[in-house]
């Protein structure tokens, strides 16, 4: 499901602004 | 937890929608005195003639970069939930993945009037035919009735963050591997949303008016969905090279 969803992952690594 | 003394677990719980609730303000896309500055401005008609005449994939790749910007919101608010980012990744992308859009149709009665029957835009306030070239006149009445009706219920800002993050968590999503966590979770922020409408002195049908809510929500979504595979199945191609990235990874 990661690998389908990189876009929501990277935003989810973000660290919150 | 059992062993929790209720003084306890009410101070749990009133730091629990503090909490929430100042995730929501801090990721809530308008706020609402920003929302009072644009006075509520409507499209002249002119203006809502040139969003008909539009064509069909114009508008659409509009409205996939306004939802795609408002889940991007729903993706903050998310990660500062206490206890979503301890769920697995995995558990995290299902319960954004089928949740995000259920949390931007809650969040679209803050920027609903209820008495024009409009929504705030592309920087006005539209009526339901601002959208017609879309080609989904049936859906977008319902989504326009759905916030009439959340409107209705005139839930606080506190009342509307503990909902969304409520709707968010929920547990009986498809694909869940920690499904026992997120219940955990989910019980919890249902209680804190309980505790809040007491608080708050409402009266006991809001909460069960709130449940008819968590079904109303799911059929727009997979409705929404129908709509962009029928719309899919005509422009692919515009579908692959003009709408956002994460709309398709969501919607896709």
């Amino acid at each position: 499901l990661k690998e389908k969803h990189k876009i929501l992952h990277q935003l989810l690594q973000n660290s919150t602004s | 937890d059992g062993e929790t003394s209720p003084t306890t677990s009410m101070a749990e719980l009133d730091h629990l929608v503090q909490v929430i609730s100042k995730s929501h303000l801090e990721t809530c896309q308008y706020l609402r005195e920003e929302l009072q500055q644009m006075s509520w401005q409507n499209f002249l008609q002119d203006e809502v003639e040139s969003y008909q005449s539009k064509p069909r994939e114009v508008m659409w790749q509009l409205c996939a970069v306004k939802i795609t910007e408002a889940i991007q919101y729903v993706v903050e608010f998310a990660k500062r939930i206490d206890g979503f980012m301890d769920l697995c990744q995995n558990d995290q992308i299902v319960l954004l993945k089928a949740g995000s859009l259920e949390v931007v149709f809650v969040r679209m009665c803050r920027v609903f009037d209820s008495q024009n029957n409009t929504v705030y835009f592309d920087g006005k306030f539209a009526g339901p035919e601002v959208f017609k070239a879309l080609g989904c006149d049936d859906l977008i009445t319902s989504v326009f009735d759905f916030a009439k009706s959340m409107c209705s219920l005139h839930l606080s800002e506190d009342e509307l963050a503990l909902f969304s993050a409520f709707i968010l968590l929920s547990a009986d999503r498809t694909w869940l591997q920690e499904k026992l966590q997120v219940e955990k979770l989910q019980q919890k922020t249902q209680l804190a949303l309980q505790h809040l409408l007491q608080k708050n002195q409402r009266e006991d049908g809001v909460l069960n008016k709130l449940r008819f809510k968590v079904s109303a929500l799911r059929s727009l979504c997979s409705r929404h969905t129908e709509k962009l595979s029928a719309f899919r199945a005509v422009y692919p191609d515009i579908v692959r090279t003009h709408f956002p990235p994460l709309y398709k990874e969501l919607f896709g």
